[in-house]
């Protein structure tokens, strides 16, 4: 599984 | 988007907003922790740091950059132009107590341990107590304005809906980060005891202690 770490909330 | 996490940024907006327009209108800081703002303006720009690396939307860049203007306004009102009404007496709280183990934290529990990851969970592990020295700074004084007590009400706000948000998304979505959810509870808590007094108080000016 691949964690994005994109932070998509302020 | 949900209707949570809208409203919770935009109550999040209204806060800081509010408290912009309170030390402007009022041409005074007094009452309001300079302590809690330099940590809410360094939460926003270690977390905003993506700014310079993904782009998610035209909505989050917007938010970001307001947010992290209105933070280093707030400061510059409070330690620059209305500097001589600044309580700094009884804005004692030692936040290197908050920073230092805040900072250890960051980098033992994380994401991932990269730079960019660390910094983003130090600013959500700061954020979750940045209003202590706040708090702290009004149960000393035992009183707080009422406009001061609707900007409190109104951050305080934004972190439920934030809450009811990360329900939503568990279950619409399977979305859930454990790092923001645990910090966001503690936050929400922190804020729970003023939430009573806010509102059986009615919002108005009230001494107050924490």
């Amino acid at each position: 599984r691949e964690f994005i770490y994109q932070h998509d909330e302020l | 988007m949900n209707i949570f996490r809208l409203i919770g940024d935009l109550s999040h907006l209204a806060a800081i907003i509010i408290l912009l327009l309170k030390i402007w209108k009022s041409r005074s800081c007094a009452g309001i922790s300079g302590k809690s703002q330099i940590l809410f303006a360094i939460v926003f720009t270690t977390r905003y740091l993506d700014l310079l690396t993904s782009f998610i939307s035209l909505y989050n860049t917007c938010m970001k950059v307001i947010y992290i203007g209105c933070a280093y306004a707030t400061v510059y009102l409070i330690y620059m132009k209305f500097r001589a009404t600044y309580d700094g007496n009884h804005d004692s709280f030692r936040v290197e107590f908050l920073v230092v183990p805040v900072g250890g934290l960051a980098v033992l529990i994380n994401h991932d341990f990269s730079f960019l990851e660390i910094l983003w969970t130090f600013s959500i592990y700061l954020e979750s107590v940045a209003i202590l020295p706040q708090l702290f700074m009004i149960s000393k004084t035992g009183e707080a304005e009422t406009i001061t007590t609707h900007y409190l009400f109104c951050l305080g706000l934004y972190r439920a809906l934030y809450l009811f948000n990360w329900i939503w998304r568990f279950y619409f979505e399977g979305f859930f980060d454990m790092i923001a959810i645990v910090a966001g509870v503690v936050q929400t808590v922190l804020y729970c005891d003023f939430f009573y007094l806010y509102v059986t108080k009615d919002g108005k000016g009230y001494r107050f202690s924490i």
